[in-house]
């Protein structure tokens, strides 16, 4: 595509044509999007986030995440819609005008380079990192069960070659400690969202323990009113609750870190669908499922706006 | 590639705890390369697992022995996948 405007976002695409887009979308809008490289992946690729910001210093900033699991296409794909609507409703959409006029946000749309680009090259059902673990033939890890919150307990594999294995250590994923070392550096983010897929869900700690958050009520109180405004648009149901008492237990999950390191607005989301395509969802998708996701998360950085801590 | 040609993705209806636990002990047997989409959880939510064409009488009969339902979700992985790639390709031409 020659601009943002020509790019097709109704079709899947590749970490280049991703990449690309990144770059037009700042060249596009150099006032208020730049691009900022967090690490590389374990096989050497970069790690980009966008951050939107009309200005001002270390404002306080949401976090959204797409792509930790690289064959949920539906996130990355997700994830470039949200970055040009953020350019298309700043000034234009009073509510998020406001949001942006007093926050900064983060849009990591492919968490999972190497992973991802695997799944164009080589194998499109793959989930995990590329890294390899001394002692096994079998590669990779799930960066959602290697953040250091209740790391290596029930609800992750110690085996490499499972799905959820967890890693030889806390943040042994370079892809993992990007973003850790990221948010520490940053110290000021009030909200992060990491995006998954699927069966229709919007989750807040914990994951890891049956213990509820401090902020429990709140947070349901945020999800069911997201979870109101996704559902305005199509109709699409989503149940909302904890990660342990809506799914299964899952120990080192991303926002189980994330709020115990005081970030209070974490939540997870698994988009479309409940179980006809599930990861392969048809790219006729793509659109419906961001604008629908975006009313949810417009709810979420509202309500972060209006509620500081 | 790896193709996925005769994979089916099936949808896994758990009655109670036991048949949870049942399910799980599936997903310890690596010999059969499931990969499970949405692992067991508890009764009433459903497990979604893709199986290889190598391996699907053997989970099928093993379901069906322990009087678990199931229903195919996915007939043919690889043909979904040719799809998504049939239709990238015409917005990459186009």
């Amino acid at each position: 595509a020659r601009s943002t405007s020509t790019f097709n976002y109704d079709t899947y695409h590749t970490l280049e044509e991703i990449y690309d887009f990144m770059d037009l979308l700042v060249a596009e809008n150099p006032q208020l999007v730049s691009k900022l490289q967090i690490g590389n992946s374990y096989e050497g690729r970069p790690i980009y986030v966008l951050k939107f910001s009309t200005g001002g210093s270390n404002r306080p900033a949401i976090w959204i995440d797409t792509g930790i699991h690289s064959r949920e296409w539906i996130t990355q794909a997700s994830g470039v819609w949200f970055a040009k609507k953020i350019t298309e409703d700043y000034g234009q959409d009073a509510a998020f005008t406001a949001i942006l006029d007093n926050m900064d946000i983060f849009l990591e749309i492919v968490t999972n380079p190497d992973g991802f680009a695997y799944t164009h090259s080589k194998n499109r059902l793959w989930r995990k990192t590329r890294s390899l673990t001394s002692g096994s033939s079998c590669v990779g890890v799930d960066a959602n069960r290697n953040w250091d919150a209740g790391f290596g307990m029930s609800g992750a594999s110690s085996s490499p070659c499972s799905e959820t294995y967890h890693g030889k250590s806390a943040n042994s994923e370079v892809e993992v400690k990007s973003v850790v070392d990221f948010v520490n550096d940053h110290g000021n983010i009030k909200a992060f969202l990491s995006i998954h897929s699927y069966s229709q869900l919007l989750l807040y700690p914990y994951g890891y323990k049956t213990e509820s958050p401090s902020d429990k009520d709140e947070l349901d109180q945020v999800a069911k009113s997201a979870v109101a405004a996704l559902s305005s648009l199509y109709g699409t149901e989503y149940k909302y609750g904890s990660i342990i008492t809506t799914i299964y237990q899952a120990s080192g999950g991303s926002i189980d870190w994330t709020y115990n390191q005081g970030i209070k607005y974490s939540f997870t989301f698994e988009l479309r669908d409940t179980g006809r395509y599930g990861f392969l969802l048809p790219a006729s998708q793509i659109i419906p499922t961001a604008q629908e996701t975006w009313l949810a998360l417009l709810t979420i950085m509202e309500h972060t706006l209006n509620n500081p801590y | 590639k790896e193709d996925f040609v005769g994979h089916q993705v099936l949808r896994i209806s758990v009655a109670d705890e036991a048949q949870v636990q049942t399910v799980t002990e599936l997903e310890d047997l690596e010999h059969l390369q499931l990969d499970f989409w949405r692992g067991p959880a508890r009764p009433g939510f459903p497990i979604d697992v893709r199986v290889p064409f190598s391996s699907i009488q053997a989970v099928k009969v093993f379901l069906e022995a322990h009087g678990i339902r199931y229903r195919i979700m996915i007939e043919d992985v690889q043909s979904l996948l040719d799809e998504e790639q049939e239709q990238m390709l015409a917005s990459q031409s186009r």
